[in-house]
């Protein structure tokens, strides 16, 4: 699991650190990052109610300030934003959304807004990156930071369901389904790119997603 | 509550 943190909070960073440092946001999809604001902003409604650990309340505030702050850049600022290929990014993200919120609301451990919400946040993470999927498809010559960025975000998942089959075999009760499934479908969805991204990088070229 | 039943993963 702490390996599974660690790649998601590198995620962020080598994407921050490539818009930082190109002050470009080319090949970067603004829907997908809207998507995981909504995603960490419904899911850890909790911040201030409920307290697992110092460890787990940093995480939860980082993950927010983060995705707000690369949103900001895309949207705000006056280089990065120039950059941005608006007319590239058009994955309709209602079709994510919506689906997402009507089977939270159907298929649910508790029926109350909190839970409601915690489980929309887990089947939209679950899709969340498929705009980003579609540009990288769409961009010739994707450069390496945004593919490293997408790398690192899949295996956070992957290295997560280690950590459930971990936590299934040694602590007993320990069941969630909703999450399970949903991690399952997360990582599932990156296969096709890992395929590729781990075929460009030992051909040491860089990655190009066939169209 | 239970351990498991807390939503103790990010």
């Amino acid at each position: 699991r702490e390996a599974g943190d660690m790649t998601h909070l590198f995620s962020i960073i080598v994407l921050l650190l490539k818009i930082n440092a190109t002050k470009s946001c080319s090949g970067v999809s603004l829907k997908t990052q809207e998507l995981y604001l909504l995603v960490f902003v419904t899911r850890y409604l909790d911040l201030f109610q409920s307290y697992i650990s110092l460890y787990n309340s940093c995480m939860k505030f980082i993950f927010i300030v983060s995705s707000g702050c690369i949103i900001g850049y895309m949207r705000k600022h006056k280089v990065v934003s120039q950059t941005y290929d608006a007319e590239q990014d058009t994955f309709r993200v209602a079709f994510l959304v919506w689906p997402s919120f009507l089977l939270a609301a159907v298929i649910n451990q508790k029926l109350s807004v909190m839970e409601i919400l915690w489980t929309f946040s887990i089947y939209l993470e679950s899709v969340a990156i498929l705009p980003q999927l579609v540009l990288l498809q769409r961009t010739k010559n994707v450069d390496n930071l945004t593919s490293n960025y997408v790398f690192l975000l899949g295996s956070y998942r992957g290295l997560y369901l280690l950590n459930w089959i971990y936590r299934c075999l040694t602590e007993e009760g320990y069941r969630q389904w909703i999450v399970w499934i949903s991690g399952l479908l997360q990582t599932a969805i990156y296969c096709d790119f890992f395929y590729y991204y781990l075929k460009s990088w030992r051909k040491n070229e860089r990655l190009s997603l066939p169209s | 509550l239970k351990r498991h039943q807390v939503k103790d993963e990010l």
